[in-house]
């Protein structure tokens, strides 16, 4: 499947960032 | 931290895989971009799951990857 990429998508967070 | 492998992955819950492969993404785009880290993570992770793991290994694909999510990311906020 050729990588479309979709600026909607959900921002990703990761858990070890602190949160706020 | 030892390489994430199908098998580690597949033992997650399918909810949790998304995130642990997000986890191990993001460190490396935050070096490339880390203003958009967050957001072309997010965007990269609508890539099939073996794809990923595959990208995790190959530093040209994901490079590859992330200058592409980049530069759609660039062109769609220049639009704005």
């Amino acid at each position: 499947k050729p990588f479309v990429p979709n600026v909607h998508a959900a921002e990703f967070v990761p858990s070890f960032l602190p949160k706020g | 931290q030892e390489p994430l492998t199908a098998s580690m992955l597949a033992a997650a819950p399918l909810k949790e895989q998304k995130q642990l492969l997000g986890e191990r993404l993001y460190p490396l785009i935050q070096m490339l971009h880390p203003v958009v880290a967050g957001k072309i993570t997010g965007m990269l992770l609508e890539i099939d799951n073996s794809e990923l793991l595959h990208m995790l290994e190959s530093p040209e694909s994901l490079h590859a990857k992330v200058e592409e999510a980049v530069a759609v990311l660039q062109a769609h906020q220049a639009k704005e």
